[in-house]
């Protein structure tokens, strides 16, 4: 059955759009089937596949407003399996023009599994993907409200920085009211320490409190601080496809391999 | 005259908490006095100077909605000179609360200076403060209208790295926006090249081509990737209290020093 993941955190700069692009390619290069859906209007998890400005013109803000389907917002990348409905500034007036719609958090969830009334399994995305990535903006806004509507799991980056705790219990806090009101069966999928720097003490305390305050919550895997991943998207690729061999790209198909074993042992 | 300051930056994760307090503590170390408010939900900047939570019952959210004036909301911080008027998660519903006020982009506006009508430099903020820098959430809502529309200018922090360009022209286009139907006095007041790693050639890459696309707006003053001022905030004080010497510190005080001249020559 399609899992669909909402890639969230409200703190700005943690890794969400890398993690959405890096653990999206390497579930695909282990023969997954995977859509990623770019709800940022800032459109970086789109550039960072390489989807240039003028082949934006169907974006999630047509999927999301029912001006497209699935079938016409989703386009290929350059990695087998991995495919990606893009974003672009379109995205931003959304908020406003559907403030008043009843179903207005429901948006991307309807347009990922049908609408309401959908027989589980037989929506656009169930019959063509088995795992949907969603790369959400830095804030608590409605178009994190729809990834969370529409997620089975949120995938929280956390980035190794004593801020990054700050916002950890709003955000849980968001994740529960989400869970209550609107889809009971939103889990948080896991947490994935990123940018981590053995070399710095701060990295290491901040890492050693996130494991104890959450314990298995968080990934055996953590993301290392590693150049190469932010070179990755300025060429229109996954790191996967930049640099196969580099600490990054092995540590996002580690991550891979340990999402996959939670999926089969919950 | 009074000069009021927005840090924003759609962009997560740049150095604008950083900026913000860094900056400020250097205005204030050279003798100006400042008035820091935190625009961000998340608080961050509030921690980083040391305001508890249970400090923060009086808060921008507060001084936004009417509800407290500026004398009642704004607190002294541990360094001369510097004052703070907090935030938390109160903010973050302020949103919908005013979202059909006819002058919900000018609540800060007049907290600062007044309502419609006072005369230039008989507000509030007029009387105590040299300077006011406001610290924006990561995105381009009401929140950072609000610091946009009571500013006299604009400081955008950029970090160097590749996604940093990617949300540049949507910035610029709002700040030209706000100048155009709320502020007419707005500009840019410079451009801030933020976690500057000159062994890293894509962090050198960017800055030269900031440099060369933007030209003078560019501080020449870049803020180099510095641990100590990711440190700090986990002592609750700026990087000039904690370690007044470091590479962090002596670039914020340079930075100071940069603004202070663009003021005095504009
Ligand atoms: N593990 C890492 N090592 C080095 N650089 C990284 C790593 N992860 C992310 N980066 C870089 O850090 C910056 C922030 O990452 P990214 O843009 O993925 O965060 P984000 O949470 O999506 O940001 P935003 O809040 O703006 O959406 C980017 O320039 C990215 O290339
Ligand atoms: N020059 C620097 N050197 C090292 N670390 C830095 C530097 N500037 C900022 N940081 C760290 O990088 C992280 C992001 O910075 P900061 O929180 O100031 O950015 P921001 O733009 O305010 O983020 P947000 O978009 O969430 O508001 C923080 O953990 C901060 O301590
Ligand atoms: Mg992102
Ligand atoms: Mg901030």
């Amino acid at each position: 059955p399609l899992r669909v993941f909402a890639v969230s955190n409200q703190k700005g700069g943690v890794g969400k759009t890398t993690t959405t692009i890096n653990l999206g390619a390497a579930l695909a290069a282990v023969g997954r089937r995977v859509l990623l859906v770019d709800l940022d209007p800032q459109g970086n998890a789109s550039t960072g596949l390489g989807v240039e400005r003028r082949q934006r013109e169907t974006n999630s803000y047509h999927l999301l407003s029912g001006r497209a389907s699935l079938e016409e917002a989703a386009q290929a990348t350059a990695s087998e399996n991995l495919w990606v409905v893009p974003a672009n500034s379109d995205l931003a007036g959304l908020d406003l023009e559907i403030s008043d719609s009843p179903r207005r958090a429901h948006l991307l969830r309807e347009a990922l599994r049908g609408p309401e009334g959908t027989p589980a399994g037989e929506g656009p995305a169930d019959q063509r993907f088995d795992y949907v990535l969603i790369d959400s903006p830095p804030s608590l806004n409605l178009l994190t409200i729809n990834a969370m509507t529409a997620a089975d799991g949120v995938v929280v980056p956390l980035q190794c920085e004593f801020f990054a705790l700050e916002g950890l219990s709003q955000l849980l806090d968001t994740i529960d009211r989400v869970k209550k009101t609107l889809n009971r069966a939103l889990a948080v999928q896991g947490v994935v320490l990123t940018m981590y720097d053995r070399r710095n003490s701060l990295s290491a305390q901040v890492a050693a409190d996130v494991r104890e305050y959450l314990g298995g919550v968080v990934y055996e895997t953590s993301i290392p601080r590693n150049v190469r991943l932010s070179e990755a998207p300025s060429h229109g690729k996954p790191a996967l496809l930049y640099d196969r061999a580099c600490a990054g790209s092995q540590a996002y198909l580690r991550l891979a391999e340990e999402v996959l074993r939670r999926e089969r042992d919950p």
